[in-house]
């Protein structure tokens, strides 16, 4: 409502630029594979298990109105309007992750115990606008 | 339709570090030494590894390896816990997020493979368990023997033990005091695994909750063939020579880094502002409840 009392009278011609600013980006807010072997990071040594670790993350453009899609906050929005109206300063949200799963891992500890142990918050699983 | 969820996933065009990464991202994990905003940037894992090394660095140096059959056991133990991409799984039993092994580190008294006195098998025991931390929470604490293959897979065996505890003090050379012992019989059937698990939490349950670190043991035992309940008169000791037991402990984690099965704030961090509603309705209606109680 407030674009369009705020706007001026679009003409046919500018009716496609208009438009664009309310879709979706290309590049949008998405969660990317991403997997790694302990073994490129010559840690084989003492991390028996898994042998490969696949954290993930996240990557893309936020839409202006990121919120029914990526689950974000109102503040998100708030700030998304912050940056285009009023400071361009103010960092416009971040594609971030927003749900993280657990990875348990076996380990060689020094003086030769294992250790097997299960940490919190490991891999990425969803993503957000943030 | 993950994104009417608020998902953002698709099928994965899987990206994999590039072999020339690893230097890049070790260099990533060359932290400064003193602790703040650099280390709050890295995994708990990493974090971990990094401060094991010297001065801070991941240690390169290769570790004392641990005995082939304890890694056999803690392998399977991993597959049983967690699904090949390393989720850990939902289980029975304690809530354990933490299993330490422990191999003897030395003896005093009678050395290792000395021959038993007739059929009594004796060993002494003692286990350095520096590696648990103070936020670690002992749940159960096991013995853990393995048989060599000369015993019959179909083999029924009944052990009498005796097990006891000796307080053990490096800055004197006075020699140990039994300070608790029980005796005990244990039978069981010595199956493809050969692998026996003796509950000892009782007895060092007290030790490890006083931030006893050293434990010191004494293990005497003589095992024969056949089942007492059954059908089979017990004959035949075992000749077979017991690999000394591995110390196999089931802990609690409770710092931040650890998985916390059922904690609302912990696996997925999800249910966060879920549960923060959640624990508002809670405590309004105990609230009420408390009041309600005091007048």
């Amino acid at each position: 409502n407030e674009n369009l009392k705020a706007a001026p009278p679009t003409s046919p011609s500018n009716l496609s630029d208009y438009l664009k600013q309310f879709a979706l980006p290309q590049d949008e807010c998405e969660l990317h594979p991403f997997r790694l072997s302990f073994s490129q990071l010559r840690w084989d040594r003492w991390i028996v298990a898994p042998q490969r670790y696949s954290p993930h993350f996240c990557r893309g453009e936020c839409p202006r109105a990121p919120r029914q899609r990526y689950g974000s906050p109102v503040h998100t929005l708030v700030q998304n309007l912050i940056s285009e109206r009023l400071d361009p300063a103010v960092p416009r949200p971040s594609c971030v992750p927003a749900e993280y799963s657990p990875l348990s891992v076996l380990t060689i500890e020094p003086g030769g115990s294992i250790a097997y142990k299960e940490y919190e918050d490991m891999i990425a699983t969803r993503c957000t606008c943030r | 339709n993950p994104r009417a969820q608020g998902g953002s996933e698709k099928a994965p065009r899987v990206l994999a570090a590039p072999q020339d990464a690893a230097s890049e991202l070790s260099a990533l994990l060359q932290l400064p030494r003193e602790r703040g905003q650099g280390r709050a940037l890295v995994p708990p894992l990493l974090q971990v590894l990094a401060d094991r090394g010297p001065e801070g660095w991941p240690s390169q140096a290769p570790r004392l390896q641990p005995d082939s059959r304890a890694l056999r056991y803690m392998k399977r133990l991993y597959r049983m816990s967690a699904t090949k991409e390393g989720i850990p799984r939902a289980h029975r039993g304690p809530p354990y997020n933490t299993v330490r092994l422990f191999t003897p580190c030395g003896e005093c008294g009678r050395r290792r493979g000395e021959p038993a006195t007739g059929d009594v098998n004796s060993v002494d025991l003692l286990f350095n368990l520096d590696r648990v931390t103070a936020l670690e929470h002992l749940l159960k604490s096991v013995l853990l023997y393995s048989f060599d293959t000369s015993v019959p897979t179909s083999s029924s065996i009944t052990c009498i033990c005796h097990l006891s505890l000796k307080e053990r003090d490096f800055s004197s050379q006075v020699c140990p005091n039994i300070s608790h012992s029980v005796a005990f019989s244990l039978h069981f059937d010595v199956r493809k695994r050969r692998w026996v698990e003796i509950d000892v939490t009782p007895f060092l349950q007290p030790l490890i909750a006083t931030n006893r670190r050293n434990i010191h043991m004494a293990l005497n035992f003589t095992c024969l063939m056949g089942d007492p309940q059954g059908s089979t008169t017990l004959q035949n000791p075992v000749k077979a020579t017991l690999v000394p037991p591995s110390l196999l402990l089931y802990l609690n984690d409770t710092s931040e880094q650890a998985y916390h099965r059922g904690n609302p704030l912990g696996h997925g961090r999800q249910g966060a502002a879920r549960a923060g509603r959640d624990r508002g309705k809670g405590n309004n209606s105990q609230g009420k409840r408390a009041s309600r109680q005091r007048r």
